[in-house]
């Protein structure tokens, strides 16, 4: 995935099991950011993989002020690479559950 | 270690805690 400054990971193991998963994010370059972000601290959310977007997150961390609207999609972008390789993973190690 | 916590108007419920230093990239 492309080096987008802001980290993305898993916070829990997954088991493949459950549509929510819990992720960690946290800005690893905050010079690849337009806007300065809150603080240096990591945010852990839950996501829905079969409900959510990763653009509603992003939304919704940028309206709790953790981020600057110019950011918006580099924080979406973030969480979709790691939600599709989490969806990969999924796919691949555990194809009945799906 | 301190913890916020921050609740979105649409539920989600956002914790916050300290980056450990070894995950923060150097500059």
């Amino acid at each position: 995935a492309e080096d987008t400054g802001v980290r993305v990971e898993l916070a829990e193991e997954d088991h493949g099991r459950k549509s929510t998963i819990a992720l960690r994010l946290w800005v690893e370059d905050p010079k690849k950011l337009k806007g300065k972000p809150k603080d240096n601290g990591a945010i852990e959310f839950t996501f829905d993989l079969e409900r959510e977007t990763p653009d509603d997150v992003a939304q919704e961390m940028i309206d709790s002020g953790f981020f600057h609207e110019s950011d918006m999609k580099i924080v979406a972008k973030s969480i979709r690479d790691r939600v599709a390789l989490i969806q990969w993973r999924r796919e691949r190690i555990w194809p009945v559950l799906q | 270690s301190s913890l916020t916590q921050v609740v979105h108007s649409a539920g989600r419920r956002f914790i916050v805690s300290p980056v450990p230093e070894s995950r923060l990239r150097e500059s």
